[in-house]
């Protein structure tokens, strides 16, 4: 399972995103991070050829949030072979444009002295979640009233035995913010809201009875197209 | 918190998402 950090927010262990095999001897593993409003992308380079590399650069295709490398890649030394180096690539949001499929798709480019290696990768959503995506009460109601039913989509949490004072805590480390907790004939109604990078606002009911370890939650958003993923992002949060 | 009617508006929400 993955780690926190500081801030709380969740960060997935990191996978094999380029097998050497398929880059001449370069390995890349990496995952993605979000920290007090800044966006990386943490990397581990191996070289396993039996020549030195050198010359690294990086580079992104257009993607559905602008994601994009903010500084070059950095690795300051020549890699050698079995070397290992761990980078932290920062990343903003106002790069080119371009809706993937599924939306968190990114491609990304790598060269060295060597060749261009290209491989994708899916980032999870909530690196895109703004630290102000708490909605003030009178607007997240009339908002939820303005956003027509069909855009609502409903989804199962399976297997979440949290209570709804640790679902709230869990997921506010992560910017999805608490905006008030009812409860209704002994089951916890929490309303939720969050922001995108790109301004767009997700509202969410989240239900939790007492001894279900099944959540039930609702997704209101006038642009329905982010609500998989959202629901994808409250499970790896809620899971891990 | 301030009794401005919103606290009551979110019971009525939560009220008449779990009896529609």
């Amino acid at each position: 399972s993955g780690v926190g950090t500081l801030s709380g927010s969740y960060v997935a262990p990191k996978t094999v995103w380029l097998p050497a095999m398929k880059a001449k001897g370069l390995e890349i593993s990496g995952t993605f991070t979000r920290q007090g409003g800044t966006i990386s992308m943490d990397l581990q380079l191996t070289n396993k050829a039996l020549q030195v590399m050198t010359d690294f650069a990086i580079q992104f295709n257009r993607n559905s949030f602008g994601l994009a490398p903010a500084a070059p890649l950095q690795v300051h030394a020549p890699l050698s072979p079995n070397q290992t180096v761990e980078i932290s690539l920062p990343l903003n949001t106002v790069g080119s444009v371009m809706k993937m499929e599924p939306l968190n798709n990114l491609q990304v480019a790598v060269k060295n002295n060597i060749d261009v290696f290209y491989f994708s990768t899916l980032y999870p959503l909530h690196i895109v979640f703004v630290e102000d995506g708490k909605m003030e009460r009178q607007l997240f109601l009339a908002t939820w009233k303005d956003i027509p039913n069909e855009n609502e989509a409903q989804f199962q949490i399976r297997d979440c035995p949290l209570n709804a004072d640790a679902v709230s805590s869990r997921l506010q480390g992560s910017n999805i913010f608490t905006v008030a907790k009812r409860n209704v004939e002994g089951q916890d109604m929490l309303y939720q809201s969050l922001k995108l990078t790109n301004g767009i606002w997700v509202l969410a009911e989240l239900r939790i009875q007492p001894g279900n370890p099944n959540l039930t939650l609702s997704l209101k958003c006038r642009a329905p197209e982010v609500s998989q993923q959202v629901f994808q992002t409250y499970e790896t949060i809620l899971k891990n | 918190e301030l009794d401005d009617g919103l606290d009551e508006a979110f019971s009525r929400l939560a009220q008449s998402r779990t009896n529609p």
